[in-house]
């Protein structure tokens, strides 16, 4: 990523934007939906918040325009230059111009305004051109993938580089009516870390952090930090697929194992160690077993265990010997029951995620002792 | 033949309002037109596929005619 000369960025975290004017290609109800939804993908990954001015002068004035329009660099009818925007600042700092001479659309054909939104509002933010050809700031249009969260790794460190990393805490977003709605259409955006319906796909310890999966990225955090950061799974491990449905540490040996339907890696940091992907049939699962819900791995006795629907395996690694049978996770685990989204061992404790509830289980007493909400480790 | 002439000047044409407007290349007469390795023009188009992860070539090969023919955002990736 790049920044402009100088760095300037905006000093506040609520900005206002303000549309002029609307392009006949697209119902103005949908222009304004995709602009808000183009802000919303930058406030996801930043404190930033987005409010909407509808008559007074604003942070970003965003409007349609052909060839010349009164600042320095005319458009050129169809093609080429599709829109730009300026670095944060004031006048026309911030503000972004769109070609009318393109094609507007809401689709993946003619020009999406979503997607070229977002690009330019990284400029009104204080991004620059990124040289990475897969980073949504690079220069060139091309076409996009709806179905993928539209922010790369590169710039997410750009915009992070700029605005801190914490995303904005739920109680904030319902004081500021305008950055979340209900009906708000259901994108692949980051999910938010304090929503009380917040589930994982898989939680595991870390080289001294927690990482928690969701979708394509995790969150990073350390116990002792409030510091939260956002990681796309695919910036760490290139050849994962997008989702994890288990993971676990085995932190004498500095190895993480990752669960993705019936294959297993091993990782060391961001190196995925030679020879995996192996089937998990290699550590003796039955082959009716075709996913892993959750795992991991108690050190004090030196066991893995893994959970599949209401039952669990448990491997020994003295003895390297697997559990020939399943047992019922209630009996093992009183008050644990049915299927378990994630679970993870932090200090003596063994943390199980199920839903939107989280059962923090002492093995030593053999029960419950706390029910916590599954946002419980991260600062809202 | 001349249709590849044409179409060469075309290209010339493209490049060198591509690079005026997004590289800050400054057209200075009859030199930059000769495509010699140091000539500005040649600079500057290598600039250009660094900056566009294309393979420095300071050449008008069909990558970057390509390229420089896509949609893209309007402010300069070089600014003046």
């Amino acid at each position: 990523f790049s920044t402009f000369a100088g760095e300037p960025k905006w000093t506040k975290k609520v900005l206002t934007y303000r549309i002029l004017n609307y392009t006949p290609d697209l119902h103005p109800a949908d222009v304004n939906a995709a602009i808000k939804k183009a802000f919303n993908v930058w406030s996801s990954v930043t404190p930033l918040k987005f409010v909407k001015e509808e008559n007074d002068l604003a942070d970003i004035m965003i409007s349609f325009a052909v060839r010349g329009h009164n600042d320095f660099i005319p458009f050129d009818g169809p093609g080429g230059a599709v829109a730009h925007a300026y670095a944060p600042g004031t006048g026309f700092g911030g503000d972004a111009h769109f070609d009318e001479d393109e094609t507007w659309t809401i689709s993946t054909e003619g020009t999406n305004l979503f997607y070229v939104a977002l690009h330019e509002f990284g400029h009104s933010l204080g991004l620059f051109h990124s040289k990475d050809p897969e980073a949504l700031m690079y220069p060139i249009y091309r076409k996009f993938d709806p179905s993928v969260f539209p922010l790369h790794q590169d710039d997410i460190n750009g915009i992070q580089h700029l605005y801190g990393h914490t995303p904005i805490t739920y109680s904030d977003q319902r004081e500021s009516s305008e950055v979340k709605e209900p009906d708000e259409p259901k994108e692949p955006a980051l999910a938010d870390t304090c929503s009380p319906d917040l589930t994982f796909d898989a939680v595991t310890t870390f080289r001294g952090e927690i990482m928690f999966f969701k979708d394509k990225y995790f969150w990073r955090k350390h116990p002792s930090l409030r510091e939260v950061n956002v990681v796309l799974i695919s910036s760490f491990w290139p050849r994962l697929p997008p989702g994890v449905d288990a993971a676990y540490e085995v932190p004498e040996k500095d190895e993480t194992v990752l669960f993705k339907g019936n294959e297993f890696w091993v990782v060391r940091g961001d190196t995925i160690l030679p020879g995996y992907p192996q089937k998990i049939y290699a550590l003796g699962f039955p082959k009716d077993v075709t996913k892993i819900d959750a795992a991991f791995y108690n050190r004090n006795k030196g066991k893995i265990y893994f959970f599949i629907v209401d039952k669990f395996w448990s491997y020994n690694k003295r003895s390297q010997s697997m559990d020939r049978k399943p047992r019922q996770i209630r009996e093992a685990f009183p008050g644990i029951n049915g299927k378990i989204d994630a679970v993870f061992q932090h200090n003596d404790f063994f943390y199980f995620f199920h839903g939107r509830k989280q059962f923090e289980f002492d093995p030593g007493k053999k029960r419950v002792t706390r029910l916590l909400k599954t946002n419980f480790w991260f600062p809202c | 033949f001349p249709a590849d002439t044409r179409q060469k000047k075309e290209g010339i044409q493209l490049i060198q309002t591509y690079l005026e407007n997004y590289y800050n290349f400054k057209k200075d007469g009859e030199s930059d037109l000769i495509w010699k390795n140091n000539s500005p023009i040649t600079k500057k188009i290598k600039e250009m596929q660094d900056f566009l992860g294309l393979e420095v070539t300071g050449k008008l090969d069909s990558d970057t005619l390509d390229l420089i023919q896509q949609p893209r955002c309007g402010f300069p990736d070089i600014a003046g």
